[in-house]
Order: C-alpha cells, then sequence, then structure tokens
C-alpha cells in the first residue's frame, strides 16, 4: 500500500521559482523529480493555478510538500454532476 | 429547451428588449461537462456570423469526433481524461469516446440548454413539443469534457478550467460538484476565482442533495450557486384503482398501451424475498409473482428507470412507482420502458393501503400527456440543496433558483432517454431534472445580460440577477417548497426565482472586484500562501487593516447569531453602484421576527449619475434569546418608484 500511487495537484508558489530556472515547467519538473524519479506530470497548469498534477506515492506527496516553492499537495478530489 | 423561455419571460414580445443579433454573438460559453452530441439540431450555427475575434479555442480531434463537427456556433470542443485514465486505466474506445463526444447526454443537455439554437417541432415522444431553443440562442458555446463513464476527476476539471480561461470564455456553466471544503481545497471554486479576476461569469448547481439542511456545494462567493424550480408544466398519468379512486402521477412513458381494464396490483416487497425488494433492484423480483401484473415499486436507492427495468425483466406489465418521505410529493417524469407513473409520498401510502387491505386490488393508468399553465409554479424542488452555507455562514446561499425539474434539452445520440444500456430507443431531445438543468439557464440569462451589458463584472451580472428575482406568486404568497408544502425560505430559494427581462434593468447593483474578494480571503483567516494558492501571485493580508466577512458587497445578507442569549450586534457595510438613471432610492425593511432589530444608515441614497456608487450600513441586533437551529428572514428593499433592488435576509442561531 506505501507504494502505490495516486493523483495529486500540486500547486507552487511561481514568485519563488529560483532564477536558475528559465521556464516554470522546468522548475516543476525539477521539484518532481525530486521526490519520484519515475513520475511524470499529467497536466501542468498555467492560468486557474500554477502547478501541475502527478501520480505519487505518499511519502513522495510528504516529501514534495517539504520542497521550496510548493504551496500545497493535494489529494484529487472526484466530483460528480448533478 | 421548451416552455422554460416563456416561463422566464423570454417570448417574442421581449425579444426586442435583448441584443440577439449584436453583442450576445461575441458572447462565448464554456461548458465544463460529459461533451458534446455536435449532430444535435441545437448546435446549428444558421444566421451566426464569424467567431469573435477574441476566441482562441479550437476544437479537438478524437474518437469520432473531428474539427469539422464544430461550426459558428459550436466554436469550442476540448476533453481531459489524463487524470481519469491514471486512476481508472485507459479509456476503452469502445465503451466511451476518447474525444469531445458525449456519449453521457447531460453535456449535450446542459449545453443546450444555456445556449442552443433555436429548433422547431423538439420533442420526448411528443411531450414538452414546441420549439426549443437555449436561453442565449445567439451565444457561441465551447464544451469542455472533463466527465466521463467513471465520474469527474479534478485534475482534469483543473485543466478543462485552465484551457476555458486561456480560450476566452466569458461565462462558464459547471453542472458539477463535490464535497464540501474549503475553498483554497475545492478545484472548481480555485479555477473559478482565476476565470472571476479575468472577468468571466460562473455559474454551477447548488447540488441535488435537498432537502436538508446544510446540503449545498460551490458555495464560494465568486460562483453563483443555482438551486432548481419547476415550471407550471406536467406529465400527468393517473393511477386508477379498482376501489374507484385516482391518484395524479407523472410519465414519459410512450408505448404499447396497457391491457383494456384493471389489472392486479401487487407490491414489490410481496414479490421478493429480498429485504429491500420494496425498491425494485436489480434480481430481486420473483416473475412467477410479478408476471401479468402491476407493481407498485418504492422510490429510493436505485434508478427511478431502473425500477421500471426490473419490473420489466420479471414479466410486470408496468408499474407505480411510489415516492417515501425523503422525496414528498415531488414528481419526476421519467420516459420509462413500460407503463408507469410516479406519485406522491401521500399517493402511494393510499394506494398501497388499498393493495393491502383488499383481497383483490386492481389499478390501471391513465396516461393525459403534456399539462400546462400548472399553478403554483414554480415551486422549490425538492431535490435541490439547501443552505445554510457551512463553509461561510455570512454568505447566503443559493444565490438564486431557476427552472430544473423535467426540462427538455438536446441528447446525445449515443443512449436512450432512460441512459439504461437496455434502453435502445434513440432521441433527439430529453426530459431530465436536477440542478444540473437549472445551472445552464442562468449560465444562458448570463451571456444575455452580458451581450446587453458588455462593460458589466460577473458580480454585477449576479447582482442584477438576485436583486430582481421573485420570492413571490402574483397573489403575494411566498413562492412554495415542494418538499413540505409550505413556504420556501431563502435557505432553499436564495434570491428567488430568475427573472431575466428585470434583470436587464436593475436600476442599481451590488458590484465586487477582485480585491474585495481578497478582503474577504482575508477575513476568513486564510493563510498568505492559501490566498497566494488562489490568486497565483504572493500576497499578504494588511496586518493593520481590519477585514470583515460581512463587509462582501453581496447581494443578500446571512446573519448567524449564538443562542445562548444576550445582546449581539452584526454590521454588515454595502455600495451600491447606479446603473440606471438619477434617482433616489428609499428603504424598505420586512422582517418576520421580533427578536432582531434591524436599523440601516442612511435610509435614502441619491444618484445623480451613472456608475455612481453610495454605501448603507446594516445593523441586525439580537434581541433576547433563540433556540439553536432557529431561523428567521426578513427582506431590504431599496426602490426609487420604478426600480426595486431587492435583498433576502436569513437569520440563524447555532
Amino acid at each position: 500500500a506505501q507504494n502505490e500511487k495516486t493523483t495529486y495537484v500540486v500547486r507552487m508558489a511561481s514568485h519563488q521559482m529560483p532564477k536558475a530556472f528559465e521556464r516554470h515547467a522546468h522548475w516543476y519538473a525539477a521539484s518532481l523529480k525530486s521526490v519520484s524519479p519515475s513520475a511524470d506530470m499529467l497536466y501542468t497548469y498555467n492560468n486557474v493555478v500554477h502547478g501541475f498534477s502527478t501520480r505519487l506515492t505518499d511519502d513522495e506527496a510528504r516529501s514534495l510538500q517539504g520542497q521550496p516553492g510548493v504551496i500545497s499537495v493535494w489529494p484529487e478530489l472526484k466530483y460528480e454532476l448533478h | 429547451t421548451t416552455r422554460t423561455p416563456e416561463f422566464l419571460g423570454l417570448g417574442k414580445s421581449t425579444d426586442a428588449l435583448f441584443p440577439e443579433t449584436d453583442s450576445v454573438s461575441d458572447v462565448v460559453v464554456g461548458v465544463l461537462d460529459t461533451g458534446v452530441w455536435p449532430e444535435s439540431h441545437s448546435f446549428a450555427d444558421d444566421g451566426l456570423g464569424p467567431v469573435p475575434a477574441s476566441w482562441k479555442g479550437f476544437c479537438e480531434e478524437g474518437t469520432n469526433f473531428t474539427s469539422s463537427h464544430c461550426n459558428r456556433k459550436l466554436i469550442g470542443a476540448r476533453f481531459f481524461s489524463r487524470g481519469y485514465e491514471a486512476t481508472l486505466g485507459p479509456i476503452d474506445a469502445s465503451r466511451e469516446s476518447k474525444s469531445p463526444r458525449d456519449d453521457d447526454g447531460h453535456g449535450t443537455h446542459t449545453a443546450s440548454t444555456a445556449a442552443g439554437s433555436v429548433v422547431e417541432g423538439a420533442s420526448l415522444f411528443g411531450f414538452a413539443a414546441g420549439t426549443a431553443r437555449g436561453m442565449a440562442t445567439r451565444a457561441r458555446v465551447a464544451v469542455y469534457k472533463v466527465c466521463w463513464l467513471g465520474g469527474c476527476f479534478s485534475s482534469d476539471i483543473l485543466k478543462g478550467l485552465d484551457q476555458a480561461v486561456e480560450d476566452n470564455v466569458n461565462v462558464l456553466s459547471m453542472s458539477l460538484g463535490g464535497g464540501m471544503s474549503e475553498y483554497y481545497r475545492d478545484s472548481v471554486a480555485v479555477g473559478a476565482f482565476a476565470a472571476m479576476q479575468k472577468g468571466i461569469f460562473i455559474s454551477s448547481s447548488a447540488g441535488n442533495a435537498g432537502p436538508s439542511d446544510f446540503s449545498l456545494s460551490n458555495v464560494a462567493p465568486w460562483i453563483t450557486t443555482v438551486g432548481a424550480g419547476t415550471l407550471d408544466r406536467d406529465f400527468p398519468a393517473y393511477v386508477s384503482l379498482g376501489s374507484g379512486q385516482n391518484y395524479s402521477g407523472v410519465s414519459l412513458y410512450k408505448g404499447d398501451a396497457l391491457p383494456h381494464g384493471m389489472l392486479p396490483l401487487i407490491y414489490a416487497g410481496n414479490a421478493s424475498n429480498a429485504t429491500n425488494g420494496n425498491l425494485c433492484m436489480m434480481g430481486t423480483l420473483i416473475p412467477e409473482k410479478v408476471a401479468g401484473k402491476m407493481v407498485l415499486c418504492d422510490r429510493g436507492l436505485n434508478a427511478r428507470v431502473q425500477k421500471g427495468a426490473v419490473v420489466k425483466a420479471a414479466g410486470g406489465l408496468g408499474m407505480v412507482l411510489a415516492n417515501t418521505a425523503s422525496n414528498g410529493e415531488e414528481l419526476v417524469a421519467d420516459a420509462h420502458l413500460l407503463p408507469a407513473s410516479c406519485v406522491g409520498e401521500k399517493s402511494g401510502n393510499a394506494i398501497k393501503k388499498y393493495l393491502f387491505s383488499d383481497t383483490n386490488p386492481t389499478v390501471t393508468i391513465l396516461f393525459e400527456g403534456t399539462k400546462v399553465g400548472v399553478q403554483p409554479s414554480p415551486v422549490v424542488a425538492a431535490f435541490s440543496s439547501r443552505g445554510p452555507n457551512l463553509i461561510t455562514p455570512q454568505i447566503l446561499k443559493p444565490d438564486i433558483i431557476a427552472p430544473g425539474v423535467n426540462i427538455i434539452a438536446g441528447w446525445s445520440g449515443k443512449l436512450g432517454p432512460t441512459g439504461l444500456a437496455i434502453d435502445s430507443r434513440r432521441v433527439a431531445f430529453n426530459i431530465i431534472s436536477g440542478t444540473s438543468m437549472s445551472c445552464p439557464h442562468v449560465s444562458g440569462l448570463a451571456a444575455l445580460l452580458k451581450g446587453a451589458h458588455p462593460e458589466w463584472s460577473p458580480a454585477a451580472i449576479r447582482s442584477a440577477l438576485m436583486t430582481t428575482a421573485y420570492s413571490s406568486y402574483k397573489d403575494g404568497q411566498i413562492l412554495l417548497d415542494i418538499a413540505t408544502g409550505k413556504p420556501s425560505t431563502p435557505f432553499d430559494h436564495g434570491a428567488g426565482h430568475a427573472d431575466p427581462v428585470a434583470a436587464l434593468d436593475p436600476g442599481l447593483v451590488y458590484d465586487l472586484t477582485v480585491d474585495d474578494y481578497l478582503d474577504f480571503l482575508c477575513a476568513l483567516n486564510y493563510t498568505d500562501d492559501q490566498i497566494s494558492g488562489l490568486t497565483r501571485k504572493e500576497f499578504s493580508c494588511d496586518a493593520k487593516k481590519k477585514y470583515s466577512v460581512t463587509d462582501l458587497n453581496y447581494p443578500s445578507f446571512a446573519v448567524n447569531f449564538q443562542s445562548n442569549g444576550g445582546s449581539s450586534v452584526y454590521n454588515y457595510s454595502r455600495t451600491l453602484t447606479n446603473v440606471g438613471p438619477a434617482g433616489t432610492y428609499k428603504l424598505s425593511l420586512k422582517s418576520e421576527t421580533q427578536s432582531v432589530k434591524i436599523s440601516v444608515e442612511p435610509e435614502t441614497l441619491s444618484f445623480s449619475h451613472a456608475n455612481e456608487k453610495k454605501s448603507y450600513t446594516v445593523t441586525f441586533t439580537a434581541v433576547g434569546s433563540m433556540s439553536p437551529d432557529s431561523k428567521s428572514f426578513g427582506r431590504i428593499e431599496w426602490s426609487d418608484g420604478k426600480h426595486i433592488v431587492g435583498s433576502p435576509i436569513a437569520f440563524s442561531w447555532s
């Protein structure tokens, strides 16, 4: 169960992007790789939030939450039609 | 949709009031849902000019969907499935289209309700026949498919919103919801905040968890939250008993008639070995006991149309579907696969009483087609979710109600009107119910208002809709709640039922800017990170500034008192912006309780020019104690003799 991955939406503080990165997408990717070398991004978000979604284990999600510039790492929620 | 345009006052006589041929065709309504059936006549583009120059979206190709399925009406169609597939595995293209194509019907229904083109001769098997149209017939439609057979996932919803904002939609319609969570956690609220920042009007469904209190979803104040009411149309199907008694029910059944004369009636609970046999769940009826009979099933747990399919599969000739306490007298019509009628709880109990007392109970159903002019209407739907607002009790939700019961609109060609796999019928239009159906009504009305007043902010559009909404019938009686049969309250209907013609000329509006919402977030004591997550930039609340939730310039009032007695005082400040001619507005106050003293300062507001702003303060003082969970209501109105700018007040004690 510890290795089971679930989807997380990761929100980043764009104004905290280190100068070493030219583009936000590169910074997001580096942040993700630092906790999960095998993880891929599902989406990057540019307009409604700054961040990305990905699949992580619980431990990886906790680790990512502690990375600089990471505002939140929320597990995906399911919505339903009304 | 047929009938609701007339019910909302959007007939030929009012067409001239709305500038349909001009600016409304520049308005793009984005719909986040199950996609679109592009062949629906509701998306024909006859008479529409080139797509607006500001439009940046496009139509994405995929399973059974090419860019040629789009036109000058349907100008955008995208799909977002990565989150769904990451959780549930790759999409099986034989079961659902990996494209914007709608395999469910819901998205086609909502999109056509909001902004469908005019379609003559629409009906479902002859029911609700007429000329169908969306609320904003000349607005453009862009669909963002974020819901799939297995549900709607927040990562996909967020990307759909991200794309819609980038594409430059003007109105967003979202007939979906999740649980209740703080705004910074809720993807719909987060995405809607960014949309609001770009001047996009967002309407969302209030939810179908009524009539329980605290059952709302989508309560962020930058979202317009829409509950559901009935219209003046019904589909009567009378249940006639062997005793000679008749009971009113509804049905959309069209097919082989019942055998002539009275038929034996059996209670499903007596034709099953299952403990929940009364519910007509799959595989629970004993065919030997059901064959050749009419079966009474209780509503609940499984889909209403599935109960009919279960009765049919067991050899039953027809079904009487009886509401229970949770649905009360609300009659929701369905296109059943066998002759069936849905009756209210009281009728259901009376039929059961006959069934259990008569040694040879018999019944037949008399189908009467479509009836219009039903009064009273509207009434608040039992399923429509109710306040108080659990997240921010000082913001009254829902904001407004609109038609959401037995609504006919465009449908997917992939499945029948019941949505059941065994339903081989295909229809161009279907009749369904839910706050999903009321939400796009308001989205379309917002598009009309945006076309008429391009300079109005999303908050101004909502204010116009709310302050001109009606909460009583023409005889002065308060709108009824079908769940109780009693007058509804602002926790049920918000500001009341939408009246778009009145909203066109509201006189004054309660406007809101992004900064006002930021002050609101500070008043909620959100952390800098939580606010930055919403605003996408560095932000800190001013430690020296006094923030108050009650100062958010909302067009309604919710006041929450502690019930442990003593005098508590709450001040609410509001600012009105003149969007009409110069005039002097005088205050009128109504309250049904002596336990709260209300004072307003000043009591007269004079406006000499357009866009002039004037502020006032309302002081609510609780006098004495009230028991916990008490509620009471009032109303504040400003009038210049021509316009009435009304705001509901809801008091609650906890």
